[in-house]
Parts: C-alpha cells; structure tokens; sequence
C-alpha cells in the first residue's frame, strides 16, 4: 500500500511540475513527502516558486498566483487520472485577464479528454465553451435554464 | 464517459421540473447573482449521495427541498436524477448509460435509484469508487473552495492524492 | 455601557435595513442581540431576505448575495461614523455585472464623505475612479507603481 | 482627514523607494496577478502597528523585508511612511498633517515614527482609538475578508460594531 502511494506520488509530482511550469510559462513546483517520524501517516507538502522570483512560504503568494496554483494540482491530477466530468464554481473569480486566458486556453486542450462544466461571470470564460447554459430567475426565487447560442450571450448574461 | 442530462424537480431555487443536456467538451453556465448556478452543484453533488448538509450550505436535511418564495408555496419533496453516458465501460455496469437518482421528502428520509430500481446509498458508493467522484474527489470544486488544496493540512493533500491514484 | 451600545445597535439596525433596501432595491435586513442569559455578553446576529424570497439561513445565500450584504453591512457603519478613509481589496469579485454597476454607484455616493482606495480587475470599478493607479513589475520580482489617467487603462490593467 | 500619501522602501515587494500620492475621492489601484497590489494593503495594516505577522500572510516578523528574487538580493530594512490630512482635526494633535512611520530590520526589531519623532506602539494606537482603524476596525478589508462579517460568530460582530460606536 505504502509503495504503491510513493509510486503515485512520484508521477503526481512530475505531472504538478510540468503543468505548473505550462500554466505560468516557468517557475517550479514540488510535491513531496513531510518529513515525519511514522512514514505511513505523513501528509504530502506542496513548495512552488514563481518565475522569476525566489521559493517563498506558500502563505506570501498573491490570490492570483494562490488560484493558478491549486489549477496547475488538480489539472496535474486530471491529467494522471481522468474522471467522468468537472465541475468548476467559479473558479477564476481571482485571475486577472492575461492568466484567464491562459486558464481558457488550458481548459480547451484538457476538454479533449475531459467534459467541463464550468460556472463563470468572465466574458473569457463565456467564449470558450461550446455551449452556454444561461440560469436566470424570471419568477423571483424560481430558477430556470435556457441554452444559449454565442450570440445570446451580450444580452444575458449576469 | 461524461455527464448527458440532469433533470430536478423542487430541490433549493429548482422549483419547476427541469431538464438540463450536457454536451461532452466545455460547458459554460452563466447567470446573474443569487439565480441557482451553486445550487446546480449542490444538486450534482446530493445525488451523487453527499449526506452532510453543511456541504449544501443548508442546517437540515430538508433544506434542499424547494421552500416558497413570496408568491410560490413551498413543495414536499426534491428529487434529481443525473445519467451518465457509460459506452466506455468505466463504471462497473452492464448499460450504455448509467442514471442515478434521489428523492426526498419533508420527513427528511431520502431514497436512491439507480436506473430507476431502488438501491442503497452504499451501491451507489461502490458504483463510484475509485472514479474520482468520491468523497475527496477532485472532480467537484465548489464556490469559494478552489484553495483549499493550498489551505488544508498535508494530510489532506494526501487524501486527495489517495483518491486520484 | 451595555445602555450606550443598545442604543448604538439601534442606530445600526436602522443603518443596515436602509442601506440594504437601497443596494438590493428592496427586501429586508435585520441585526439584533442573540437571545442569551447575560445580555452583558450577548453576540450580535444579522438576518435578511432577498426581495421576493423568503428568510432564510444565511449559509443558503449565493457567493454574490453574501458579497453585498456584506458591503452593506459596511457602508451601514461607515454611515454612522465615517473613517479617515476606506482601503478595500477586491470586494467586488464575486459580484455580477448588474450588482457591480450599482455597487459602483454607490461607492460614487458614499465618495463624497469618505476617501476609497479600491483594488479592483473590474472594468466598471476602474471607470469609477478619479485617478487610477497601475502596479506592475517591468523586473519580475519588483513591484513598480504608474499613476494612470483613464484612457491608459485599457493597455495596462491586469 | 484622508490619507495623502504613503512611501515604502524594502517592504515586501517594494524594493525600491516608491511612493504614491493619493487624492479624496476614489482611488483605483489595478495591475497584474502577483504584482503587489495586496502588499500595499499589507504596508498600511503594517504602518498603522499590525503587529501579528499572519495577518501580513508572512510566518516570521522578518517576512515584510524584501527578500530578493533571481535578480536582486535580499535588502536588510525594511520602512513604510504615510501622511494623513488632520486638517479636520479628527486626529488629537496639534498637526493639519500627520506623519506615521515604521521601520524594521533583520534583527526583527521594529521603530515606530510619529511626525519624524521616535515613539513606541502604544502612542500610535492611542492616537488612533475610536477612529475605525483599529484592530476590528471596518475600515479595511483584504482581500477574501469580505465575508468574515457574516461568518464570523455574533460576538465578533458585536466587536466589530463597538469598534464604530
Ligand atoms: N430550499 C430552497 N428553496 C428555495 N430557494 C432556495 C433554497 N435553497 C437555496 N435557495 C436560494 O437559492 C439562492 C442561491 O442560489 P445560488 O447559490 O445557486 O446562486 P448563484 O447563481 O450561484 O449566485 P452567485 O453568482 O452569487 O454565486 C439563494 O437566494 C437562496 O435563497
Ligand atoms: N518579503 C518579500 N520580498 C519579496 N517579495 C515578496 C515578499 N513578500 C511577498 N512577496 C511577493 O509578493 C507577491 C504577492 O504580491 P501581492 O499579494 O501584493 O499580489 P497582488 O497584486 O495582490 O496580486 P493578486 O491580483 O493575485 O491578488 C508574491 O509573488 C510574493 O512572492
Ligand atoms: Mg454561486
Ligand atoms: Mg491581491
């Protein structure tokens, strides 16, 4: 059991790396094993640096680069083991528009093996999907779904 | 394998019957503030059998059952069904499509249907093990919760990482 | 004590429902002191209702309804007892693009009493600025700061 | 009273000597993910004698000195100035501007200014009670805060709402 996981963990650390490294055009990142007495129960420490600047607590990186991060994991982890579908709430609340359109433009190349369900307000966001579903509540308290073409989208949208 | 449709009736703001096709690739949902988007996630999410509340923003059970608004009554029961489309074989079931269902009532008892036959929360589990769609699956990120990776103890990383490998 | 601080709680409550009937266009909103033994140590608790939806548990409110009644929470107090002026960081992300307009509006209203510094990637908070500041870093690693008029914006805003 | 002015040197990402002229009225500060906008609201907080250095996102007291990147060494000070306008008099003392200053070094000692003049942490905070920008003060809010007023317990509303009274 414990091999099995070490072994996972190797993959799941090259795999963070390299997509760390696509999503902000450089820097590093590292998972790894904490250094804890009984191995069995050690939790796994994730350490990354930015491009251009130095390895810092996790806890002095921006919003942005805090949200870029957590996608660069669980797209690591997508990567290594596809699942039947993703759903994601709204998560590019934090990114400004250059990384946002990183963010799409990775969302388009994961899409071939994965399906994407993503809540968004970014106008970005809007125009990567293939298809839009708009959630309005005509009746205050009382929510209905129409699908949107592209073009509907300038005059519904929240 | 990915998620075809979602039909709900009377769970949260979803009061009317409605149904939702999904497309394989990426699918965008919009809307204005407060309109039903999370609660499609929470929808997602109760079906796949979450029983902690607190994970659908509510304090009891019923919470999720459809409960008025100034000119509408409250309703007695919610009930969700999602089918995914299985033609690759990656659940542990001999149909092209797989649907799974949940109802509830004001009494607060829930029941689980798994291509409209009745079965237990625990079946519905041992369907998705392993798929990523579990418990600490990464597969679901709610509003709000994209840092936890970044936030929570090493050990929860593992578990993370545990359900993925 | 306990006298001067009902008193003020008062004054609060009547702050808070104003302020919160102007931001949402209507509804209701509540603060009052927890029902507990000693009143000398009693919590605060708020409660509102969305126009046209019933009460309910806060924790049922979506990301952007929590946002703004937040900011109203606020702006009852800043009514009250205004501040040497008001730094806010990205309060506005989780807000859709109507909300955001009348947030901005009213900022504009509340401008006249209290100085706002606001961070912001939004465009509608960006056009509701006097004077617009741009943080970059031309060296990685190293912030720079450029006072902007508006027509720069559309080039360097994040 | 608003603020006039803030000058920072060696504070986190402000390597440099900066500083920024503000006016009444709205200010909008914007820029790119990582660029600093949040470590100006850390100098702020900083200034104004925040003394838990979490509340600064750093571990050590040291944190707040620029610590270098690929290109640039680490500095050994860190200072942070900024002017409020007390023509108003909102401020007890006898200045139409007020000066507050803070500077620390490696050793993590820290020296607090008022008007170019040496003082300790206790005379900021005593020339700043009752004005909002105390400890749970309204006045600023971080980035992700927003929220803390609603999820905080009733008894952290009701600190905050003695704060103001
Ligand atoms: N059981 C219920 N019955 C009726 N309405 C409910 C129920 N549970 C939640 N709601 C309502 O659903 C609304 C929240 O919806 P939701 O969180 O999905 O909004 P959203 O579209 O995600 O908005 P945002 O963009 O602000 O995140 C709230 O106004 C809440 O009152
Ligand atoms: N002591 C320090 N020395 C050098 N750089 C530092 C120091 N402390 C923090 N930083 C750097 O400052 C950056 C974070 O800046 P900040 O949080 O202000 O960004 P931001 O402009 O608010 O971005 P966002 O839009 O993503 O919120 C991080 O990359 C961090 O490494
Ligand atoms: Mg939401
Ligand atoms: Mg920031």
């Amino acid at each position: 059991m414990h091999r099995e996981f070490i072994s996972f963990l190797d993959q799941a650390n090259k795999s963070f790396k390299k997509t760390f490294t696509e999503i902000f055009g450089g820097g590093d990142a590292v998972l790894r094993l904490e250094n804890a007495e009984d191995k069995l129960s050690a939790g796994v420490e994730i350490e990354v640096k930015m491009p251009g600047k130095k390895t810092q607590a996790l806890s002095l990186l921006s919003g942005g680069e805090r949200a870029l991060t957590c996608i660069a994991f669980i797209f690591a982890l997508l990567r290594l083991k596809p699942v039947p579908f993703c759903l994601l709430d709204e998560i590019d609340a934090a990114l400004d528009e250059t990384n946002l359109t990183r963010f799409a433009r990775f969302i388009r190349k994961m899409a071939e093996e994965v399906q994407f369900i993503i809540i968004s307000h970014r106008q970005a966001m809007m125009e990567a999907g293939e298809i839009v579903y708009g959630i309005t509540m005509p009746e205050k308290g009382v929510s209905s779904v129409l699908t949107l073409s592209m073009n509907d989208i300038e005059s519904r949208a929240g | 394998m990915y998620l075809k449709k979602i039909e709900m009736k009377g769970f949260k703001s979803f009061a009317e019957h409605t149904e939702i096709i999904f497309k394989p690739g990426i699918n965008v949902v919009v809307g204005p503030n407060g309109c039903g988007k999370s609660n499609l996630v929470d929808a997602v999410r109760w079906v796949l059998g979450e029983n902690n509340i607190r994970e659908l923003r509510g304090q009891k059970s019923e919470d999720v059952i459809f409960n008025g608004t100034d000119k509408f009554r409250a309703l007695s029961m919610a009930s969700v069904e999602i089918v995914l489309d299985n033609a690759d074989g990656l659940l542990p079931l001999d149909y092209s499509e797989v649907a799974v269902g949940r109802k509830i009532f004001r009494s607060g008892e829930s029941e689980f249907y798994l291509n409209k036959a009745r079965v237990r929360l625990k079946d519905i589990n041992k369907v998705f093990t392993g798929t990523g769609l579990g418990k600490c699956g990464y597969s679901i990120i709610g509003q709000g919760e994209l840092e936890e990776v970044l936030n929570g103890a090493p050990m929860d990383r593992r578990l993370i990482l545990e359900e993925a490998s």
